[in-house]
């Protein structure tokens, strides 16, 4: 069926969704953010 | 069926009005079911309003103990918290609103307000309790409804309470343990002083046959809504504030600590009743806050690794 | 979906039509078909048989025309323009609008140095005005125009015909992301398990902490 394939096409073609050098510092920032709020909050309980 | 609940009995609900069996029981409505629609229209009144406080009615009937919100609407006031009688600026729209309601054929009465809590819980604060003590002296059966807007966010799930206040002079017996929450510290001392002048019900929620057939329409588009947006970098303002909150909190402890000559060390005859130590409350809040941190990251792990690990 | 949506009934009727005819009437329906400002997909139509008999006839060079618009650029059309017919106007521009889906498959992020000698366009603004109106508003991509880099990105396009070679990456990338899905899912199911024996664990070991508090209390009362 031609009409899915060329759906299917148009799909992975978006495919990663994103991709750049920029993405990647800020995701690993909240990463490290995140991680951060979690080894304080364990402190606290502490 | 599902639906039959959207029935108004004109008759039956004036027979009740004169009945007025609330009248010798303070505790008398134990439950609240609120319709799909009023929910979503105060949900996304609520969150509209950003950091201010905003209100509106709801309109409704009653069934035995429970009242049964089945619409809402906003009001145009703001900032309902900051002052004595926000209600007054909207009398004219609320009388205007209801008479037209009533020429349109809708025949359900007022049977409560909403207001919402932007980031700070859902409870009644003084000017709560006395706006709805009002409301309850004349306007009765009457409800009141909570909604943090902020935490929902946060938390994925609606944050919402349904209160109703006891009358002046009233002693309630011994409540049981409500669900425990997070209030900020400038806050604290109106909940404490407050807290135990209203009950909250139970809230149910319950959906038309055509709001069923829309929201499975809507799942899509909710679901793309959803994994485009990030509690973390949306709500990053909330956190901020929470952790300096419970900074302050621990310093509060810390500085009670330290002025208390026995620490919290009393023994269990002094004890009025089993309260939980300051740094244990301390405790859970952190515990809430990191669990809705991880919450937030694990989505966006899991969206990195579904949408863009792979590569045609 | 929605420009599929759009043009599946521009291609039913265009592959009725081309059944229901033959030889030199087809050239006639096939300059239509690439006219078309709504109709991308042209697979459909080079399936139908009586468009294959175009090969080794008088008529074959429409068949090649309709190969090029279902799998060619305005670069392929300007290498071979000696075996192919003369384009009009609109077809001239269905090419151009094939050509961007046809890059935007292979980088997400096209400069406008590139798209200007692809589209043998002569200036930013002609280019912007054609990515504009032509291709964002007709539906087959979606994307941001970035003055400042000076290049186009694009957040969607639409799916071109698929070329033979295609199907297997195609079938090799959707077998990676199941694949990639099933691991997620096998990580996140040992997750839970591992959340919940951890919480049974913390429970447990809170109970025996009580136990001994109470112990401990009773032993010194």
């Amino acid at each position: 069926e031609n009409s899915l394939l060329r759906q299917v096409s148009s799909l992975l073609r978006r495919l990663p969704a994103i991709e750049s050098g920029k993405f990647q510092d800020d995701f690993l920032m909240e990463y490290n953010d995140t991680l951060l709020v979690t080894y304080l909050a364990m402190l606290t309980n502490c | 069926a599902s639906d039959a609940i959207f029935f108004y009995d004109e008759s039956a609900q004036t027979k009740f009005q004169q009945e007025k069996p609330w009248a010798n029981d303070p505790h008398y409505f134990k439950r609240v079911k609120i319709s799909a629609l009023a929910l979503l229209k105060m949900v996304v009144h609520a969150r509209s309003g950003g950091t201010i406080e905003v209100m509106g009615l709801m309109q409704g009937k009653t069934d035995g103990d429970a009242i049964i919100v089945m619409d809402a609407f906003a009001l145009p006031v703001e900032g309902t918290e900051t002052r004595v009688n926000a209600q007054a600026d909207a009398y004219e729209y609320m009388v205007d609103y209801s008479q037209t309601n009533k020429q349109a054929g809708r025949l359900e009465n007022v049977v409560g307000w909403y207001h919402s809590h932007p980031g700070y819980g859902c409870w009644l604060s003084g000017i709560d309790v006395s706006t709805q003590m009002l409301n309850q002296q004349f306007q009765e059966p009457f409800l009141a409804v909570v909604i943090d807007p902020t935490r929902t966010v946060s938390a994925g799930k609606v944050e919402i309470g349904a209160f109703r206040t006891y009358p002046e002079g009233f002693k309630p017996a011994d409540e049981p343990i409500s669900e425990y929450q997070t209030i900020p510290l400038n806050k604290i001392e109106d909940f404490g002083v407050h807290c135990k002048q209203y009950y909250s019900l139970d809230i149910t929620y319950f959906k038309s046959s055509l709001d069923c057939h829309l929201l499975d329409l809507l799942w899509n588009k909710y679901w793309v809504n959803t994994l485009s947006s990030s509690p973390l970098l949306g709500n990053g303002d909330y956190v901020a504030g929470q952790i300096s909150d419970l900074a302050e909190k621990l310093e509060q402890a810390e500085n009670q600590m330290a002025h208390t000559r026995f620490g919290s060390i009393i023994t269990p005859s002094q004890r009025k009743k089993e309260e939980e130590p300051a740094l244990a409350k301390i405790t859970r809040d952190s515990t809430k806050i990191t669990v809705e941190q991880v919450h937030g990251l694990m989505s966006q792990v899991i969206k990195d690794i579904l949408f863009n690990s792979v590569r045609p | 979906m929605d420009i599929e949506q759009k043009q599946a009934d521009l291609i039913e009727h265009f592959v009725k039509q081309v059944s229901a005819n033959k030889g030199s009437f087809l050239a006639s329906i096939i300059i239509e078909a690439t006219s078309n400002p709504s109709l991308f997909a042209f697979s459909e139509i080079l399936a139908v048989s009586n468009v294959a008999e175009l090969q080794g006839t008088e008529h074959s060079m429409y068949l090649n025309l309709l190969r090029l618009f279902a799998h060619g650029t305005w670069s392929d059309y300007k290498i071979n323009a000696g075996s192919l017919p003369n384009l009009v106007a609109e077809q001239v521009l269905k090419l151009k609008q094939l050509t961007v889906l046809t890059l935007a498959e292979t980088s997400k992020v096209l400069p406008y140095d590139h798209l200007m000698q692809e589209l043998d366009v002569t200036n930013v603004r002609e280019l912007e005005d054609f990515l504009i109106n032509e291709c964002m508003y007709s539906g087959i991509v979606r994307g941001k125009l970035d003055q400042l880099r000076r290049c186009f990105e694009v957040q969607f396009a639409a799916g071109r015909d698929l070329r033979p070679a295609q199907l297997g990456s195609m079938i090799q990338t959707l077998t990676n992301w199941l694949s990639t899905s099933d691991n997620l899912l096998l990580t996140i199911q040992e997750k839970i398990k591992w959340a919940d024996t951890m919480s049974e664990l913390d429970k447990k070991h809170k109970k025996e902490v009580d136990d001994r508090v109470e112990d401990v209390k009773k032993t010194l009362s």
